[in-house]
């Protein structure tokens, strides 16, 4: 079982597009892939799931990591087969303070992904919110990997200094089995300062850095609103294109060219 | 003194980039602009400082907020008259928790802000990480206006009403006399699904929606590499241009077409 944090404290760079449609890639060749969503805002949850139905509290990740309730009681099927998620809560908004004074409070969901056994899925990604907190930090300390989702402009560029260290920070404190899995460069454009970032983050991370790029294509910023990731959505645009090649690729561990 | 905090608990929606190009529009009409970085992803002082010399620990708001300090001890003049700014610093990522049991931490700012008296500034922006914690909290307690930075995409329209809530909330129990100064559509793509969240949004906020709209334009995700606003990196782009009907519309409360 490979549990994946994607990460990214840079906002908006398409760490949530990333998880949804490369686990449904993922789920296509016929894995058995679980989606957490540790971000507040739920995203995730939103896009796969929409809302919960009037008047009930689906269970939830903030059940997991703070009322402790096991990972397969809180799991919900989408329409697509192999494909779980755990949602996301308001909740979790304040799971910052809520656990402030919980002893090993940044391991909760590294336990609770213990009790699931190495073989219950083939792939686990972790989605996380746009900061370094404890959720992103729980995150961190549950991953065998990470995977920075990195649009290509300045901004995100910046943000890589700060991420690095404290993933280095994760890894000699709380995680010695975290490594940087890779870099998937998103919402890439013919341009000049596209090529640019991406040549000078190439330089720095090297072959880390996926061979699939992610094109910005609007069918994948259209597909949340109709409840579907992309291979359901516009099986034939650029977007599921990419995701499919991206998804060989992290599979198969070389370039999916 | 017009204080605005530019918020959206979504990533990547354009706050960091409207904070420093209106701000610096409404400079260049002559006005007193002082742009705070609330962000410890360091965005807009990156954008506009660039990095502190080395050895050298230049004031942030961490000094402001957390020590203290003077906000006119702690700000950082910018090549452009009449533009000043307070910078950000990594050490903000823990003010959650620095300040977990400090009486009144929600309103820190506020009270830095005070000593300034009114005329300090002719406008205070106030750039917000993308969430709702601390650090956002203090900008709505210490604003009279709520400027809402909104990408016309999905993820970024379904955060509205959290956002919403939370401003309702401010207002009752902290801050009585914030108000929503308006919703600047950013990012805008001549696609369906940006015109449909417009029409969305528009049904529902009405005027309180800028008319101008700023398109996206790739000098304006160039100019940050370049450590200058949109007016000196590109002044005749599309984008300076938007900011600069943007910047008229905030002065003269109407529509700047
Ligand atoms: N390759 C792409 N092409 C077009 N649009 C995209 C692409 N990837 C992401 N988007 C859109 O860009 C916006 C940001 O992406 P997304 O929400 O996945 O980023 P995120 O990193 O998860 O954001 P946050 O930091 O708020 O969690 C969304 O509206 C999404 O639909
Ligand atoms: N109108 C625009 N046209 C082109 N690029 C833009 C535009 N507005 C913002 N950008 C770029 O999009 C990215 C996101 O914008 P920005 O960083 O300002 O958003 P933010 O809401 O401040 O993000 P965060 O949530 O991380 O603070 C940046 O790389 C920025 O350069
Ligand atoms: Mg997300
Ligand atoms: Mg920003």
């Amino acid at each position: 079982m490979r549990v994946i944090a994607v990460v990214n404290q840079k906002g908006g760079v398409g760490k949530t597009t990333t998880s949804v449609n490369l686990g449904a890639g993922l789920a296509r060749r016929g894995r058995r892939v679980l989606l957490i969503d540790m971000d507040p805002q739920g995203n995730l949850t939103d896009h796969l799931l929409g809302d919960a139905p009037e008047g009930t509290d689906r269970p939830s990740v903030y059940d997991v990591i703070v009322e402790g309730k096991p990972v397969l009681e809180c799991l919900v099927e989408t329409g697509t087969p192999g494909l779980s998620v755990v949602p996301s809560h308001e909740d979790m908004a304040g799971a910052e303070l809520d656990l402030a004074s919980v002893i090993g409070r940044e391991v909760l969901l590294r336990d609770a992904l213990a009790e699931l056994g190495p073989d219950a899925f083939d792939y686990v990604f972790l989605d996380c919110p746009p900061s370094l907190g404890l959720l992103s930090l729980n995150a961190l300390a549950a991953a065998d990997e990470v995977f920075i989702a990195l649009q290509t402009e300045f901004f995100a560029m910046r943000g890589l200094s700060a991420l690095d260290r404290t993933i280095d920070l994760v890894r000699r404190r709380i995680n010695p089995r975290l490594r940087l899995g890779g870099i998937v460069a998103t919402l890439v454009d013919p341009t000049r300062l596209s090529r640019e970032v991406t040549e000078e983050v190439r330089g720095h991370y090297g072959d880390r850095m996926f061979t699939t790029k992610v094109r910005t294509n609007v069918r994948l910023a259209e597909a949340p609103s109709h409840g579907k990731h992309i291979f359901d959505y516009a099986p034939d645009s650029p977007g599921a294109a990419d995701y499919a090649a991206l998804a060989q690729e992290v599979e198969e561990g070389r370039s999916a060219l």
